[in-house]
Protein backbone atom coordinates (compact mmCIF):
# COMPACT_ATOMS: atom_id res chain seq x y z
CA UNK A 1 0.00 0.00 0.00
CA UNK A 2 1.37 2.99 -1.38
CA UNK A 3 1.70 6.44 0.80
CA UNK A 4 -0.11 8.73 -1.52
CA UNK A 5 2.00 12.21 -1.37
CA UNK A 6 -1.60 14.06 0.26
CA UNK A 7 -0.08 14.45 3.90
CA UNK A 8 -3.60 14.52 6.46
CA UNK A 9 -1.38 14.34 9.62
CA UNK A 10 0.40 17.12 11.72
CA UNK B 1 -8.92 10.54 13.11
CA UNK B 2 -8.74 7.89 15.94
CA UNK B 3 -7.96 7.92 19.81
CA UNK B 4 -4.24 7.32 19.72
CA UNK B 5 -3.78 10.51 16.78
CA UNK B 6 -6.04 12.69 18.57
CA UNK B 7 -4.26 11.67 21.57
CA UNK B 8 -0.77 12.41 20.42
CA UNK B 9 -1.30 15.61 18.81
CA UNK B 10 -2.89 16.95 22.29
CA UNK B 11 0.45 15.64 23.98
CA UNK B 12 2.83 17.34 21.17
CA UNK B 13 0.30 20.46 22.37
CA UNK B 14 0.59 19.86 25.93
CA UNK B 15 4.94 19.48 25.48
CA UNK B 16 4.99 22.75 23.54
CA UNK B 17 2.43 24.54 26.06
CA UNK B 18 4.45 23.66 28.46
CA UNK B 19 7.72 24.95 27.64
CA UNK B 20 6.34 27.94 26.60
CA UNK B 21 4.98 28.42 29.69
CA UNK B 22 8.30 27.21 31.77
CA UNK B 23 10.73 30.23 29.69
CA UNK B 24 7.66 32.74 30.28
CA UNK B 25 6.71 32.18 33.87
CA UNK B 26 10.47 31.36 34.72
CA UNK B 27 11.51 34.09 32.55
CA UNK B 28 14.39 32.00 31.87
CA UNK B 29 15.83 29.11 29.04
CA UNK B 30 18.04 27.21 31.70
CA UNK B 31 18.70 24.07 30.77
CA UNK B 32 16.55 24.77 27.59
CA UNK B 33 18.42 23.47 24.07
CA UNK B 34 17.70 26.71 21.79
CA UNK B 35 18.81 24.46 18.77
CA UNK B 36 16.47 21.88 19.14
CA UNK B 37 13.69 24.76 19.04
CA UNK B 38 15.08 26.50 15.88
CA UNK B 39 14.98 22.42 14.35
CA UNK B 40 11.40 21.93 15.30
CA UNK B 41 10.82 25.19 13.98
CA UNK B 42 12.12 24.50 10.83
CA UNK B 43 10.53 21.31 10.85
CA UNK B 44 6.74 22.77 11.43
CA UNK B 45 8.26 25.59 8.69
CA UNK B 46 9.12 23.18 5.86
CA UNK B 47 5.99 20.65 7.06
CA UNK B 48 3.31 23.02 7.02
CA UNK B 49 3.67 25.20 4.03
CA UNK B 50 0.54 23.55 2.51
CA UNK B 51 -1.46 25.39 4.53
CA UNK B 52 -1.47 27.79 1.44
CA UNK B 53 -2.12 25.09 -0.69
CA UNK B 54 -4.44 22.84 0.42
CA UNK B 55 -7.20 22.79 3.17
CA UNK B 56 -7.58 19.12 5.31
CA UNK B 57 -9.79 20.75 7.82
CA UNK B 58 -10.06 23.37 10.56
CA UNK B 59 -8.75 21.17 13.31
CA UNK B 60 -5.34 20.38 11.04
CA UNK B 61 -5.13 24.28 10.20
CA UNK B 62 -5.70 25.34 13.51
CA UNK B 63 -3.14 23.32 15.15
CA UNK B 64 -0.47 23.95 12.43
CA UNK B 65 -1.01 27.44 12.95
CA UNK B 66 -0.44 27.20 16.97
CA UNK B 67 2.28 24.32 16.45
CA UNK B 68 4.19 27.06 14.09
CA UNK B 69 3.42 30.14 16.13
CA UNK B 70 4.53 28.46 19.41
CA UNK B 71 8.03 27.40 18.08
CA UNK B 72 8.56 31.01 16.87
CA UNK B 73 7.54 32.42 20.24
CA UNK B 74 9.99 29.60 21.80
CA UNK B 75 12.98 30.61 20.26
CA UNK B 76 12.03 34.25 20.13
CA UNK B 77 12.29 33.81 23.79
CA UNK B 78 15.26 31.86 23.87
CA UNK B 79 16.96 33.51 21.60
CA UNK B 80 15.67 37.32 22.48
CA UNK B 81 14.25 38.05 25.34
CA UNK B 82 15.49 35.97 27.65
CA UNK B 83 18.74 35.37 25.77
CA UNK B 84 20.81 36.37 29.25
CA UNK B 85 19.43 33.29 30.66
CA UNK B 86 20.35 31.00 27.37
CA UNK B 87 23.29 28.33 28.35
CA UNK B 88 24.82 28.34 25.00
CA UNK B 89 28.18 27.29 26.64
CA UNK B 90 26.35 23.37 27.23
CA UNK B 91 23.95 23.86 23.92
CA UNK B 92 26.81 22.77 21.99
CA UNK B 93 25.82 19.77 19.55
CA UNK B 94 27.28 20.21 15.80
CA UNK B 95 23.80 20.50 14.59
CA UNK B 96 25.02 20.41 10.67
CA UNK B 97 25.42 16.95 11.59
CA UNK B 98 22.13 16.33 11.95
CA UNK B 99 20.99 18.86 8.78
CA UNK B 100 23.69 17.42 5.90
CA UNK B 101 22.42 13.22 6.30
CA UNK B 102 18.76 14.71 6.47
CA UNK B 103 19.02 16.69 3.26
CA UNK B 104 20.48 13.95 1.74
CA UNK B 105 18.06 11.87 2.61
CA UNK B 106 15.26 13.58 2.07
CA UNK B 107 16.48 14.14 -1.41
CA UNK B 108 17.38 10.43 -1.95
CA UNK B 109 14.45 8.94 -0.25
CA UNK B 110 10.86 10.07 -1.21
CA UNK B 111 7.61 9.47 -2.13
CA UNK B 112 7.76 11.60 -5.19
CA UNK B 113 10.91 14.36 -6.25
CA UNK B 114 8.51 17.53 -5.85
CA UNK B 115 9.70 20.14 -4.02
CA UNK B 116 6.70 19.97 -1.85
CA UNK B 117 7.53 16.39 -0.48
CA UNK B 118 10.59 16.52 -0.57
CA UNK B 119 10.18 19.65 2.11
CA UNK B 120 7.82 17.41 3.78
CA UNK B 121 10.31 14.46 3.56
CA UNK B 122 12.74 16.44 4.96
CA UNK B 123 10.65 17.84 8.15
CA UNK B 124 9.82 14.22 8.82
CA UNK B 125 13.56 13.25 8.90
CA UNK B 126 14.19 15.91 10.84
CA UNK B 127 11.76 15.63 13.41
CA UNK B 128 12.99 12.14 14.30
CA UNK B 129 16.62 13.94 15.10
CA UNK B 130 15.48 17.43 16.15
CA UNK B 131 15.42 16.43 20.20
CA UNK B 132 19.32 15.14 19.81
CA UNK B 133 20.98 18.72 21.22
CA UNK B 134 18.45 19.13 24.04
CA UNK B 135 19.18 15.23 25.09
CA UNK B 136 22.96 16.06 24.36
CA UNK B 137 22.84 19.18 26.77
CA UNK B 138 20.95 17.21 29.61
CA UNK B 139 24.05 14.95 29.39
CA UNK B 140 26.51 17.60 29.28
CA UNK B 141 25.26 18.81 32.16
CA UNK B 142 23.99 15.82 34.40
CA UNK B 143 20.73 17.28 35.06
CA UNK B 144 17.70 18.65 33.99
CA UNK B 145 14.48 20.79 35.29
CA UNK B 146 11.43 18.71 36.57
CA UNK B 147 9.04 20.63 34.00
CA UNK B 148 11.84 20.28 31.47
CA UNK B 149 11.70 16.58 32.05
CA UNK B 150 7.90 16.71 31.89
CA UNK B 151 8.13 18.74 28.57
CA UNK B 152 10.32 15.87 26.97
CA UNK B 153 8.28 13.24 28.02
CA UNK B 154 4.64 14.66 26.41
CA UNK B 155 7.12 15.16 23.36
CA UNK B 156 8.40 11.61 23.58
CA UNK B 157 4.98 10.12 24.65
CA UNK B 158 3.24 12.14 21.27
CA UNK B 159 5.15 10.37 18.56
CA UNK B 160 4.93 6.96 20.44
CA UNK B 161 1.03 7.51 19.87
CA UNK B 162 1.37 7.94 16.84
CA UNK B 163 3.08 5.01 16.34
CA UNK B 164 -0.25 3.11 17.36
CA UNK B 165 -1.95 5.57 15.13
CA UNK B 166 -0.37 4.14 12.38
CA UNK B 167 -0.39 0.34 12.97
CA UNK B 168 -4.67 1.56 13.71
CA UNK B 169 -4.63 3.22 10.60
CA UNK B 170 -2.94 0.15 8.07
CA UNK B 171 -5.70 -2.11 9.75
CA UNK B 172 -8.81 0.26 9.51
CA UNK B 173 -7.42 2.04 6.77
CA UNK B 174 -5.18 0.45 4.86
CA UNK B 175 -3.44 3.71 5.27
CA UNK B 176 0.47 3.33 5.56
CA UNK B 177 3.32 5.54 5.09
CA UNK B 178 7.04 3.43 5.83
CA UNK B 179 8.49 7.01 5.92
CA UNK B 180 6.65 8.25 7.83
CA UNK B 181 7.18 4.81 9.99
CA UNK B 182 10.45 3.91 9.94
CA UNK B 183 11.39 7.89 11.31
CA UNK B 184 8.92 7.81 13.86
CA UNK B 185 10.47 4.75 15.51
CA UNK B 186 13.71 6.20 15.25
CA UNK B 187 12.69 9.39 16.79
CA UNK B 188 10.57 6.84 19.75
CA UNK B 189 13.94 5.07 20.48
CA UNK B 190 16.07 7.74 21.17
CA UNK B 191 13.57 8.69 23.67
CA UNK B 192 13.75 5.40 25.06
CA UNK B 193 16.89 5.85 28.28
CA UNK B 194 15.02 9.42 28.96
CA UNK B 195 11.45 7.53 29.36
CA UNK B 196 12.95 5.27 31.70
CA UNK B 197 15.33 7.71 33.77
CA UNK B 198 11.59 9.97 33.59
CA UNK B 199 9.92 6.81 35.34
CA UNK B 200 12.42 5.35 37.59
CA UNK B 201 12.79 9.05 38.80
CA UNK B 202 10.90 11.92 37.99
CA UNK B 203 7.92 9.85 38.77
CA UNK B 204 9.07 9.33 41.79
CA UNK B 205 9.76 12.72 42.71
CA UNK B 206 13.80 12.56 42.08
CA UNK B 207 15.38 15.59 40.50
CA UNK B 208 16.34 14.02 37.20
CA UNK B 209 20.15 13.85 36.82
CA UNK B 210 22.57 11.58 35.13
CA UNK B 211 25.56 9.91 36.50
CA UNK B 212 27.65 12.46 35.63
Amino acid sequence: IIARTQHDEL
Amino acid sequence: MNIFRLTGDLSHLAAIIILLLKIWKTRSCAGISGKSQILFALVFTTRYLDLFSSFISLYNTVMKVIYIMCAYATVYLIYGKFKATYDGNHDTFRVEFLLIPVVLLAVLINHAFAPMEILWTFSIYLESVAILPQLFMISKTGEAETITTHYLFFLGLYRTLYLFNWIWRFYFEGFFDLIAVVAGLVQTILYCDFFYLYITKVLKGKKLSLPA
